[in-house]
């Protein structure tokens, strides 16, 4: 729904990483994989 | 000029091994000499292309196809012992070669030798074509060991650059991605920063309208 | 049982090719047996190990030396061609091996050799032996090259296999830094939109608090 779409927007990026909590190796792959089409 | 030496028997005398040089101009089929010795004495005859194509008609066979029968059995020395015979006589000089086609006797061809006058000579250039033809072979070999090892180290050594170049990848791939995490962790602790200072001028804010 | 077979030639009688066949059991100090034939006779020879020690102090040379001299000149044949000489006489049957050293000669060796009865079975038995190490040379050359070949193929498997790796080495390189780029371009976003928010909320705070 939409606030629930808003609540994630603000938390985390495009691509699924979080803006605040701190990543690390393994959730860094997760992201790259998601990435469709890399220009 | 192409040249081959084998060993034959001969059926009228199967305890003596007899020497059997074919000589040729490129192709057997072209016409070839033959020495035949015993280590003692020498024989020499040749066959023409004519006779070559009269013996092809006569057995009625392919001219091409008579022609590899004829090296099947004088030059390759590939088949089995019993698949070709040889004949000689030393009293007429008739020197004959047949196929074993199930238990029949097909002559292939026949020729009168010549006795040599000098066999001494013939065996002689016989036995130093040999030596020549394995001092050949071996440097040939030599070479061949030579290169085989060259190829084998230079595999070695390519090998050795593709495992490390593997390890290369896996390091590069770990070591951006632990440098990747450093750089976004950072920009996140400046976004919570950011986020929390946001949080408190809003706050303030309120706090202040609120005492009006 | 080991065996050499060379060409020689003979002082004595320079024009004639000689074929030495020596022959020994593991070591040729050990002693050895020599055959000489000019393809019509041959002779037949031992030389003892005794008779080897007592060479070797006759020169007075260490005898591993002096039995490398032997090998030298009757087995290696690597020596250039003035540097062993051969002599035989026919009517008394010494054959002597000699060294040449700046323009003098050193008698290595000598014997007396028997004349053999039947010379055209040891001529048929010494090219037999030649055909067969011709045999050999040729499957071990065939093999060598069918090693040579697969030596080269896999050489050209593993020298791809590094190439694919090294380009797929950038590639990753490349796709990684892009990746984390667009991840990162997301954080430095959020950073000016919190960063420009706070900006705001500082701005309309200090509005407020200049118009009470």
């Amino acid at each position: 729904c939409p606030s629930t779409k808003e609540h994630f927007a603000c938390e985390y990026d495009c691509y699924g990483d979080s803006y605040f909590a701190d990543t690390d190796v393994v959730q860094l792959k997760e992201v790259f994989s998601r990435i469709k089409n890399v220009k | 000029m192409e040249r081959n030496v084998s060993r034959i028997h001969i059926v009228s005398e199967p305890s003596i091994i007899y020497f059997l040089q074919v000589s040729w101009e490129k192709d057997l089929g072209s016409g070839f000499d033959i020495i035949l010795t015993d280590g003692q004495s020498a024989w020499s005859g040749t066959v023409t292309t004519s006779e070559i194509s009269r013996e092809a008609d006569d057995m009625a066979m392919e001219r091409d196809k008579y022609v590899d029968e004829l090296k099947k059995a004088l030059v390759l020395g590939t088949e089995p012992a019993n698949v070709y015979k040889f004949d000689f006589s030393k009293e007429n000089c008739n020197f004959s070669y047949s196929r074993n086609l199930k238990n029949v006797s097909f002559i292939l061809g026949s020729l009168i030798l010549q006795k040599v006058s000098s066999p001494a000579e013939v065996i002689r250039e016989l036995m130093s074509y040999c030596l020549n033809c394995m001092a050949d072979q071996l440097a040939k070999n030599e070479h061949l060991q030579r290169e085989n090892e060259m190829l084998q180290r230079d595999w070695n050594d390519v090998q050795k650059r593709l495992e490390k170049c593997v390890t290369d990848k896996e390091n590069l791939e770990a070591d951006l991605h632990k440098r990747f995490v450093l750089v976004l962790n950072e920009k996140k602790a400046k976004i919570r920063s950011l986020h929390k200072s946001l949080i408190q001028a809003k706050k303030s804010e309120k706090e202040k309208q609120d005492e009006r």
